[in-house]
């Protein structure tokens, strides 16, 4: 399975429903200071529910609805591309998959946020299932963010050894 | 809960040596402060760059210590292994030699797994299969530029800003 | 020692906004939590980048909180000058627009007072007086060499590393 | 006045006496990592005793002395050049002055440090009038380490506040 694109639809500075491809590979995304590069990890971030609002810079969940568009909605969507075996013909087929996250700022500021799968609504636990069925990232552990690798120069011993904890 | 610790330290100090020697032909070692409680204790890490003697994290020069922080990184990426993974401006404390080199890394590393790794640093974007551009419209947000740097197509908005 | 506070926070709060507006053409603003009793609270800095809107240092990208913080310092340096500053590797968070808006800030101070800057950044490089290159050449330890960049010395070993 | 030369011997990564001319204006240091251009920080640093030794990346003082070389002291001179007035022929003459500290290991692996001016042996705090009568730096304040920009854009506006502390 492999990422295919990322949709993003009023997310942070992306008012505009914006469709990024992701090819195999390695990818570079290169842009002057303060352009969006860091907003789309932190829509990658959003859509696989891999961070707190905190690790996406905002201090609330509605601080992701971009400023720059008119409406109190956002949502993120990653297509994946994976091959299967068709139940009929056991052939293998590629087939589509769709996740999508999206969120809306209630009258009284709350966010309602929901989880879709090709179209049909799921829970988180679900999304969480599917995604590690893919081999996809359910945890931050696979995102190094911008300042990560000077945190990590600068821990002390144990913070350092915690980090391996996780992973047991 | 002791013994998948243990195992799972194994397993990722052997790929730091693994990777430590990759990133810079240097010798890097993972030493738990206790070994027989390792919860009691922290996790030491003991590198000797090429041509250097053995020294602690602490003495090393930015650059060094970014480097040896990318190979613990790629450890343990390597024991906990997804389809994904992403970077951003990882390589900000390189010069342009160990930029060249975790770029490499990166690339081999990326014939069985997307990366997707933001960088300033033109070297990792020339080896790199393809480049998104980003750029700010004012009052029109981001907008993404899609480019494919394999087929040597003039990166304009990259070469303006990656020097 | 609160009038002597407040003194100085207002020449460093004058001082901010005309080196924020120097860096990037936005406004800048310092803040008191709390102006009657400044010691009680802490301080905002509160930016307009050119072209957006108001936030603070907290939502910004990496690279405007940079150029933030080097606002800060220059206005620090202004309210406290003397003969001679360092700075080490500041323009790593930079992309190369604003790395010469930098190098051309510090050319213009550097007219009454020394400065001394460690960077890699080939444009950094260019705009200063004189570029000293530094090696480390195995068993003998680190070596200066001293080259001239203003009668355009081809810099061998800048250019390798400085991509 | 303004500074001249650096003169490290023995210290960190230099074994080898080393002369290293400032010259007026903008000078940039660049070289690959590791080759030893925030250790001539450093050595500005000891010399003008702004800095304690964990600041220079030393647990200790001794940790300063080169490894490289085989000799217990480690010395850095800081040559200036000012324009004084003759008390003879009260015409304005330039005049080299320096300044130097050192430091030997002894036995017990303590520090023995001393500093002089212009060859005669003085105490630190008369080192620091001479150097605040020139202008020159007495504290950190002047001097940007590497990773101070991104410690103090992620500081909490309280550490901001008592960064302005120090002015008053
Ligand atoms: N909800 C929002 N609506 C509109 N704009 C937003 C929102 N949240 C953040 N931004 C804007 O996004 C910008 C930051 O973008 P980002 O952090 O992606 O930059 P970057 O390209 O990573 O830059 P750098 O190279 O400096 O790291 C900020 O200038 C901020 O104003
Ligand atoms: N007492 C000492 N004796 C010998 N070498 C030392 C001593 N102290 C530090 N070093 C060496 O100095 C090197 C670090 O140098 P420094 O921090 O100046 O590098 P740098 O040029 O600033 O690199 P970067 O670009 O990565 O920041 C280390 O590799 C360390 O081994
Ligand atoms: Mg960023
Ligand atoms: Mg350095």
């Amino acid at each position: 399975v492999r990422a295919d694109a990322l949709v993003l639809d009023n997310f942070k500075s992306f008012p505009r429903k914006s469709r990024i491809p992701i090819r195999e590979g390695f990818t570079t995304i290169s842009g002057p200071n303060g352009s969006g590069k860091s907003n789309l990890i932190d829509a990658l971030q959003f859509v696989l529910a891999t961070s707190s609002s905190k690790g996406m810079r905002a201090d609330r969940l509605t601080d992701l609805i971009s400023e720059l568009g008119n409406k109190p909605t956002a949502s993120v969507a990653l297509e994946f591309v994976g091959t299967f075996t068709d139940p009929e013909t056991k052939l293998p087929i590629e087939r589509v998959i769709q996740c999508k996250r999206s969120i809306r700022r209630r009258k009284d500021k709350s966010a309602q946020v929901k989880y879709h799968l090709n179209g049909n609504q799921i829970r988180l636990c679900d999304l969480h299932d599917v995604l590690r069925h893919m081999g996809l990232p359910t945890s931050g552990q696979n995102f190094v963010l911008q300042n990560d690798v000077i945190r990590l120069t600068s821990m002390g011993p144990v913070p350092r050894r915690q980090v391996l904890d996780e992973l047991a | 809960k002791k013994t998948a610790f243990l195992e799972a330290f194994v397993r990722v100090r052997d790929a730091f040596s693994k990777t430590y020697y990759e990133l810079g032909r240097g010798e890097g070692r993972l030493i738990l402060e206790d070994p027989k409680d390792p919860f009691a204790g922290g996790l030491q890490i003991k590198v000797r760059p090429r041509g250097k003697k053995l020294s602690r994290m602490e003495v090393m020069s930015g650059g060094e210590k970014a480097l040896t922080a990318l190979a613990l990184i790629f450890a343990l990426q390597e024991v906990n292994p997804a389809a994904l993974f992403v970077f951003d401006e990882v390589d900000k404390d390189l010069d342009g030699v160990n930029t060249k080199i975790l770029a490499e890394a990166i690339r081999r590393r990326a014939e069985e797994r997307q990366y997707i790794v933001i960088s300033h640093h033109r070297t990792m974007l020339e080896l790199s299969n393809q480049t998104l551009g980003v750029t700010m419209r004012k009052d029109f947000g981001s907008v993404v530029t899609g480019v494919t740097v394999d087929q040597s197509v003039e990166l304009t908005t990259e070469r303006a800003h990656a020097a």
